[in-house]
């Protein structure tokens, strides 16, 4: 079983088509292994994107140094994987 | 004996267990509900279909899909609450009762059987089909861009390693071929709705070019009046439009397939955005999405009964 432990998802904000471009860029690094969640279209729109722990740091460092605007949505997302494991556990019991 | 009234709606569920449950459904509503097998996946796993019919034969219909890019649990999810939905207000909501006398409703709960296991056992973040790619380390199709309807175009990927990955020619991918064959075999679907999560958005064609469909005006229209529908339940804001227009540019999806192939009621649901979990909504938000959801999908079956072709 794959785990995302100390992964992340940034909710990242584009606000303009270079931005969009840089962060297309990004996704196309394979050693980056950023996984899309909500791909990067028009500026203003949401764009998230789910970073292995290894390569958190990097990418937060890139995106700092190019301006962008990010929160982060999801912390851990092994956390939240182990609650809704626990959650299907708990109904199937009931 | 077994009921579907003991299932939990609010959780989330393997395919042993929805398949399971399916034949229930089937069993508590024997004159409305039939489970169809239209093929099999990748791995030989069945890719069932529940038919909702009151009779009568070579009647227009519907189809409805949920789930094809496996992760998307909540898809699923709806999928089955909608089943479960469609089967109850037959007789008791007339909306429901008209549409059912005059036309079948297909709905495909579990669109990506592998990817959807592989989620359950080996990658919850799993969104492709696992078809093995020649030549690649890596694995796995995205479905909804092997359609034959603007393949390998903008916002698909040649890479077997993307996330987007078009396939290696359209309709590479069985559980894709299933749904092409059935939709051209019975020749009266007059409506597709592919459901995904999550950006909350109702969309119809085209993706793959950014000129308007030439029934745009009459799309959007509806569009308009199901997200606002949507809206009065839970207030769930959605954005609508054409696929290329609203979120990108994206060759060879269904519903584009489905409209270059006479179906005029082409339209994909992009399910709640909580903007805190992604794909990862917690289970206690199935049936509030589910329930929001429900009348949107009404409208475009009512609009598809009053509006034939």
């Amino acid at each position: 079983e794959q785990l995302f432990v100390g992964d992340q998802v940034l909710r990242v904000t584009a606000r303009n088509e270079e931005q969009i471009a840089l962060l297309r860029v990004l996704g196309e690094q394979e050693e980056l292994q950023v996984d899309f969640w909500r791909h990067p279209n028009i500026p203003g729109h949401p764009v998230d994107l789910r970073v292995p722990f290894p390569n958190l740091q990097g990418v937060k460092k890139l995106l700092d140094f190019r301006n962008f605007s990010y929160s982060i949505m999801i912390e851990d997302v092994q956390e939240l994987l182990d609650e809704e494991k626990e959650s299907m556990r708990r109904s199937r019991r009931v | 004996k077994r009921s579907s009234r003991t299932f939990d709606f609010a959780s989330y569920h393997t395919i042993d267990e929805i398949y399971d449950w399916m034949d229930v459904l089937v069993e508590d509503h024997p004159k409305l509900v039939s489970k169809i097998q239209i093929g099999q996946s990748y791995e030989n796993r069945p890719l069932y279909v529940l038919k909702f019919s009151t009779g009568g034969s070579n009647r227009p219909a519907v189809w409805l899909d949920t789930g094809i890019h496996s992760r998307e649990w909540i898809t699923q999810a709806t999928g089955v609450w909608t089943a479960n939905k469609i089967a109850q207000e037959y007789g008791q909501d007339p909306s429901v009762t008209a549409i059912l006398d005059s036309m079948d409703i297909f709905l495909e709960i579990v669109t990506n059987p592998d990817g959807f296991a592989f989620t359950h056992s080996s990658n919850r973040l799993w969104r492709k089909t696992r078809s093995i790619n020649a030549g690649s380390r890596c694995i796995g199709v995205d479905p909804n861009r092997n359609w034959d309807a603007g393949f390998g175009g903008a916002g698909s990927s040649s890479n077997p390693c993307s996330e987007t990955y078009h396939g290696p020619h359209a309709h590479s991918e069985k559980e894709v071929r299933a749904i092409m064959d059935f939709i051209r075999a019975h020749g009266k679907v007059k409506s597709v709705i592919s459901i995904h999560s999550y950006s909350q958005m109702l969309l119809f064609p085209y993706g793959y070019r950014r000129a308007p469909a030439p029934d745009h005006q009459e799309m959007n229209e509806l569009a308009k009046k199901a997200v606002s529908d949507l809206a009065a339940v839970f207030g769930t804001k959605y954005t609508y439009g054409s696929i290329a227009n609203t979120i990108y540019m994206a060759g060879g999806t269904t519903i584009d397939w489905a409209y270059d192939n006479g179906v005029k009621y082409s339209f994909t649901l992009e399910l709640r955005d909580s903007g805190r979990y992604g794909f990862l909504l917690p289970s206690s938000q199935i049936v509030p999405t589910a329930t929001e959801t429900w009348p949107a999908l009404l409208d475009i079956m009512v609009h598809v009964l009053e509006h034939p072709y």
